[in-house]
């Protein structure tokens, strides 16, 4: 199973509807400061159910919609799709193919699609239980943080060690 | 329960060995359990020798050694029991070119079962996308996604390097 | 007593403005106090607005963004309060090419008052160096110090960059 | 006022005797990842004064000791020595040149000599006092530290700019 596609819309600095097509071997992201490099890593994380706040760089949730630039107005709401190649049927689910889209507008709402249907994030989050899609320290390492891996303390370990055993 | 992970623990041990002389280029490493007499709840501890040094407190390794330490327990993770996808941000930024030059290869033969994304401005991690792709912000504020040909990529190094 | 501080204070967020704009090529920045109405305890704000960019919080700063503003408080202190001597260790390793060039003369400028003494791997920095020092162990464990000419100091940025 | 050797016996990795000459202007470091640059920084802060442990990257005072290599046996003390440049007599003391030398032997035991004088590390912390010299944050900044500065919360920052205020 792979990422195929990663499609953004007002997602913090990428206000424009931008697609990363993926390649299932190595892809490398490169620019210069502020850019918005980790922002995609974030958008990721997000659309595939990151709950915390603070793993997503922000101080609210509304700080993941784009907040304007100096000839850009806000945005009311942002979108982001994941499309993954299913064909090795991983997830035990009946598609060859699978989207995910998370929406979330100004007034907090959000709204949740499992390849074009409206649920609800309990079966997103499902979907990948187990398969530690999502969890940081083992698919995600954010910036700056690949040192925690070593610094938590002997019982924190434990569960992430629970985790890969 | 605590057999199933004393078991898995084993395995990890042995796999974290492995992939710490990998990276390193020698040297030894092992995982060990804080209180073996209580498998349901021992802590893990972390011991790591970088080649031809003592066996020390991880405190004591430099900022480079500790992240190389870091991404090799990730690896040993990985290959012990593999996530489909890997979204690594920045963590070559301490190594030197010895030890990136080792941390690339290893990633080379993770990259057959797992699909990696990386954020980086290292020039060797760069050379091993089979994609690439650069961010700009032309527009202040405005992320611009831009999808590069390999040879152009030693170029946009001199942007970060 | 709250005065003295009012009026330090008012010294070291002019500084601020003044570096993060050097640092940044742009930009604004502020300092402001959390309560203004208590100058003996208040708290210290730190705003910061890269070129082009709202002001925003901290938190949503990029991992550069945040080490350049960090490193132009600090050199707003040594510009107001200088010190004999500063010893920072790889303090520039988040830094594109950009960040770094500004960096590098900004640092230029301090070290007619101050006494500066790196640790880094970047070649930019290297190049500015009136001393530089290579250290190695080819003996495992042990450190040798060897001090360098500048023409062979790119050729060592290759153990790094 | 400026440094103008600094010298160290036993320190960490810096087993065999190491002398660094130093300009008034800019020294870099520069060398491989583990090979003893940040120890360097370390002498140097210890030999300044420093007493935490933590700051210095060890969990007990002896692991500043070199604890022994390959084909080394360890050693049963460390000593390091900062000689600064003082023509501009900006501490108020009556000497051009000041060297400050700190002992530490495995049995606990410290010993600290100013000018080749016994003297209490008190009176070296006493010297320094006002300067900024020797001062976390401001003096030394440590590897992966930079962004601490930011990170502290408003209250905490007050200490510092009441520092350089
Ligand atoms: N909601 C938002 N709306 C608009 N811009 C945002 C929003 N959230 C974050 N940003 C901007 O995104 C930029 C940070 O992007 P990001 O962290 O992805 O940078 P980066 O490319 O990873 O940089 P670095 O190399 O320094 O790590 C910041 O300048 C910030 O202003
Ligand atoms: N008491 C000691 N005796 C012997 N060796 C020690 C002692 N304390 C630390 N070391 C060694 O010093 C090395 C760390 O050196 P240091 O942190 O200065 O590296 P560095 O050059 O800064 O590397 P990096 O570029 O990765 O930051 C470690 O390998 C550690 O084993
Ligand atoms: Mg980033
Ligand atoms: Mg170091």
């Amino acid at each position: 199973m792979y990422i195929k596609r990663l499609e953004m819309y007002g997602f913090k600095s990428f206000v424009d509807r931008t697609t990363l097509e993926l390649t299932p071997g190595i892809t490398v992201v490169v620019g210069p400061n502020g850019c918005g490099k980790s922002n995609i890593a974030d958008a990721l994380r997000w659309v595939l159910g990151e709950q915390s706040v603070r793993l997503l760089r922000g101080t609210r949730m509304d700080d993941l919609i784009f907040n304007g630039a100096a000839s850009r107005k806000p945005l009311g709401f942002t979108e982001v799709s994941v499309t993954m190649d299913h064909s090795d049927g991983s997830l035990g689910l009946d598609y060859r193919e699978i989207t995910v889209t998370r929406r979330l507008y100004r007034d907090g709402t959000s709204e949740y699609l499992l390849n074009r249907q409206t649920c609800r994030l309990k079966e997103i989050l499902e979907m990948f239980m187990d398969t530690g899609i999502g969890k940081e320290a083992y698919s995600f390492i954010g910036q700056g943080r690949i040192e925690e891996i070593l610094n938590s303390r002997p019982e924190e370990r434990r569960l992430i060690f629970e985790e890969a055993a | 329960m605590g057999e199933k992970f004393a078991a898995s623990f084993a395995v990890l041990n042995e796999s974290f060995g492995l992939v710490f002389k990998e990276l390193f280029g020698g040297g030894k490493s092992m995982l060990s359990l804080a209180d073996p007499q209580n498998l349901l709840e021992s802590g893990v501890e972390i011991n790591a020798q970088p080649p031809g040094k003592r066996l020390q407190h991880l405190s004591l390794l430099s900022g480079g050694e500790k992240a190389l330490a870091a991404i090799a327990l990730l690896f040993s993770f990985l290959r012990v029991k593999p996530v489909p996808f890997c979204i690594l941000d920045e963590i070559d930024t301490a190594l030197d070119e010895a030890n990136l030059a080792r941390f690339n290869s290893y990633l080379q033969r993770l990259a057959g079962k797992i699909q990696f994304i990386l954020i980086s401005h290292r020039k060797k991690t760069m050379e091993r996308a089979d994609m690439l792709y650069g961010v700009t912000m032309e527009e202040p504020g405005v992320s611009k996604l831009i999808s590069v040909r390999l040879g152009a990529a030693t170029h946009l190094e001199s942007s970060a390097g």
